[in-house]
């Protein structure tokens, strides 16, 4: 129905302006209808400025700030609707450090509804998990699941499940 | 309600029968490239009632079967299930726990049960209906994949924020 | 025939004059996300006669210039150039090196040099035919494209096959 | 003509057969005209099987899989007919860290026909390279060049841009 989707848009929206600033520590995002008469039918329209940036179009992004105006997305529809997981598969691969950092700190934030899995090659967001598990093929092409020790100061190659006996 | 476990027996590279606890956290996934770790997203959107062979990376749905290696041979069965605790009863049942099972013969006849007892996907849907979780959902992200969000056309993205609706 | 250096005005994020010099082995790129890295992959393709504005990631050819940011206003001409030594006269042309140019008014004029000479594209194109250099070549791969080649159906294949015979 | 096509066809395919077991540190590969009686006309057809694995489609291989057999490929067609340079932009990105290893050791293998310039954020990646830049943002929206120092031996933080003056 009508009004209950212009009152999901503009949650979503308030969500993700402030998503996508905690997530690139600054700039502004907005969603927008094309088409405001026709709330039913309209496309939605993604502005994003990252911090210092003139406002251009989304197709100017970076390959790193388009992932990470889409991980605000992602997470502002889950603030407004809860759902009890989200798996992410390596969402992490295109952000350099500091965004990853941020990213990694966000998540915390959504711990109270709900339960994040996150699969990923990067030693920082491996520090996020309460618990670690890893996949090997110790015997060829039949995967198996093993404990991994995760040695928190170091966030070393201890990570790497073939570090695990 | 929240995802207690998946366990999956003879689905992709899992030919063995393998339980992955889920923390009320973050659970972490690590492990070397090609080892099983996205075949694990797979496996929970085909038992949230995945039809897409494509969408599971095959060319049939046949292609989830464990197709043998090494000294191994193919399975006849791949089996995947997740369980929730449901003491909100959120989900329409009595029990404290939902156990959702799908399995997949070789002959291509398929089972879906809900707390071991045959059930239709169509249960398994309406089950799941408003809570978030479902194959469309917006709660699954994978590999590769985060920023199609912003690179669908402006209609496409409307899908998710009625998702949340 | 080596690539000896690249220089960027006014293209994109690159308002300053900036040259890149390549050594005879490997250069390595490095930066924070959004600093300006694929627009040098950008400016290459662009120099080599790449036409289309939505393989520069933009919406319209113009997007090439720089746009303007914080205190500084937009630039009104895109300019970029490739310098290649050509002592084995591998390029059909008397001199030592090999530099061609090419530059973007805001009104949208365009104009290409070889070794400061006006030309036009049609005289770049020819001048690389058969080097393996040129937009469409097997010698760039794009940001996040790198599987694309297997993602192709089995005619377009034939393409990268045929560049290379 | 078609005595070309088929004579460089055959090369690229011995290449990238070789190619693949070097990357891959094992297994095979093939590239395969679908319709050889139409040899100007057929698509090419590509099989990959990862060290220890059954034949299966080349959709099931997994992000890195897909990732490193396209590589593979690349390579096989510069080997084939080397162009002067090759640009790529954070190919490493879906690979582990033996992956990533074995990647950078073979790409000096091709230093004796081209150069290479490589964009990533890998620590591994950038020990690989001759003369490494930083790009930064010191001023926003404006990217400028950095010289980068590199400290082989800790394969350190000194390695991002930002630790450098
Ligand atoms: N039915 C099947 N039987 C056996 N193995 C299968 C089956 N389907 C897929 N596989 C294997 O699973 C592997 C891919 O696994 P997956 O995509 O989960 O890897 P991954 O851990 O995500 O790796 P990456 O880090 O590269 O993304 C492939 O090598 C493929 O051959
Ligand atoms: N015409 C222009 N004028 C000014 N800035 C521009 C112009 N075109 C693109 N940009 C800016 O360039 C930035 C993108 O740069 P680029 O894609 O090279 O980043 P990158 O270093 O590759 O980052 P990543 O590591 O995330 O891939 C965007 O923030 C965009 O706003
Ligand atoms: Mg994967
Ligand atoms: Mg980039």
């Amino acid at each position: 129905s009508r009004s209950r989707f212009s009152e999901t848009f503009e949650t979503v929206r308030k969500e993700f302006q402030e998503m996508f600033r905690k997530l690139f520590g600054g700039g502004k995002a907005d969603a927008i209808l094309e088409n405001p008469q026709d709330i039913l039918e309209s496309g939605i329209e993604i502005l994003a400025r990252p911090p210092g940036k003139e406002l251009q179009s989304i197709s100017l992004l970076s390959g790193g700030e388009r992932a990470l105006t889409a991980l605000a997305l992602v997470l502002a529809i889950f603030r407004s609707k809860p759902s009890p997981f989200c798996i992410l598969d390596e969402v992490d691969a295109p952000l350099d450090e500091a965004n990853t950092g941020r990213f990694a700190a966000i998540i915390k934030e959504f711990l109270v509804q709900s339960q994040f899995i996150l699969i990923t090659h990067n030693k920082r967001m491996m520090t996020v998990a309460d618990i670690l598990y890893g996949v090997t093929m110790q015997e060829p092409g039949v995967s198996k699941k093993v404990a991994v020790r995760f040695d928190r100061g170091a966030a070393s190659e201890a990570a790497s499940p073939a570090a695990v006996a | 309600m929240k995802l207690l476990s998946l366990e999956l027996a003879g689905f992709k590279s899992f030919a063995e029968p393998t339980e992955f606890k889920f923390d009320s956290g973050v659970t972490g996934i690590v492990g070397p490239n090609g080892c099983g770790k996205s075949n694990i997203v797979d496996a929970v959107k085909w038992v949230l009632g995945e039809m897409s062979a494509k969408s599971l990376r095959g060319d049939a749905m046949l292609d989830v079967i464990f197709n043998g290696s090494g000294g191994r041979k193919p399975m006849s069965m791949a089996e995947v299930s997740l369980v929730f605790s449901n003491e909100n009863h959120r989900l329409p049942l009595e029990s404290e726990q939902v156990k959702i099972t799908r399995r997949l013969y070789r002959d291509a006849t398929s089972e879906y049960l809900v707390n071991n007892q045959t059930a239709r996907l169509k249960d398994i849907r309406e089950l799941f209906l408003d809570t978030g979780v479902g194959v469309d959902a917006y709660s699954v992200i994978e590999q590769g994949r985060v920023a199609a969000l912003l690179d669908s056309d402006s209609l496409s993205r409307r899908d998710v924020f009625e998702e949340a609706a």
